[in-house]
């Protein structure tokens, strides 16, 4: 465990409790998509699966069931409880067009033909395009409440930072995994425009406007 | 590439 890795993890962690409250206090999901929650589930479904066959640590642990716990009660909110908040019309990414990709890629190229190892590369794969469907609907709508901002920031920071947990394990350990390490940096990459927006922007205290 | 035994990683 490095700095970065466990700065990397506490975004993650502040992310979801961002979002969770947002919802849970403005009993609202509007701006939220729920096709990338659905999307965000199933990578840690399929990343998690080991929690009942490898124990890795007491930390390892507890995030993994965070993380399964707080992308499935989003679900929840978003198409049951406040499902008459949901804004269906706005979040109409296809997203059979991430998962089939990131399947038939996580078949062609893994660390190993096994089961678990193909799941888990299939999560990595999904989880770089995952949130394609929450900026796509940003786009559409033309903007995003500044709390959901502040989500999307600590969410791809939580990736961001995680390439500098990857240099100093590389530095260090000598430890790379380049399926992970090239997936990380796409999905980092993607929030770029919405990381210069969120700096330009929000923190002046304006709207994030994306260009439609 | 490195063959990971498990994945010590979120």
């Amino acid at each position: 465990m490095n700095v970065f890795r466990l700065l990397g993890d506490l975004s993650h962690l502040i992310a979801v409790i961002i979002l969770l409250q947002k919802i849970w206090h403005t009993r609202s999901c509007a701006g939220i998509s729920g096709k990338s929650q659905v999307l965000f589930a199933l990578v840690y479904t399929a990343r998690y699966l080991d929690l009942v066959s490898t124990y890795v640590s007491l930390y390892n642990t507890f995030m993994k069931v965070i993380f399964l716990i707080s992308s499935y009660a989003t679900i929840y909110f978003i198409y049951m409880k406040f499902r008459a908040t949901y804004d269906r019309n706005h979040d109409t990414f296809r997203i059979e067009f991430l998962i089939l990709p990131s399947v038939l890629l996580a078949l062609l190229i893994n660390h190993q033909f096994s089961f678990l190892e193909v799941l888990w590369t299939f999560s990595i794969y999904l989880e770089s395009v995952a949130i394609l469907p929450q900026l796509f609907m940003v786009s559409k709508t033309g903007e995003a409440e500044s709390i959901t901002s502040h989500y999307l920031f600590a969410l791809g920071s939580y990736r961001g930072l995680y390439i500098f947990n990857w240099i100093y394990r590389y530095w260090s350990e000598q430890h790379y995994d380049i399926i992970a390490i090239v997936a990380g940096v796409v999905q980092t990459v993607l929030y770029c425009d919405f990381f210069y927006l969120y700096v330009t922007k929000v923190l002046k205290g304006k709207k994030l406007q994306l260009p439609a | 590439p490195q063959v990971e035994e498990s994945h010590d990683e979120l």
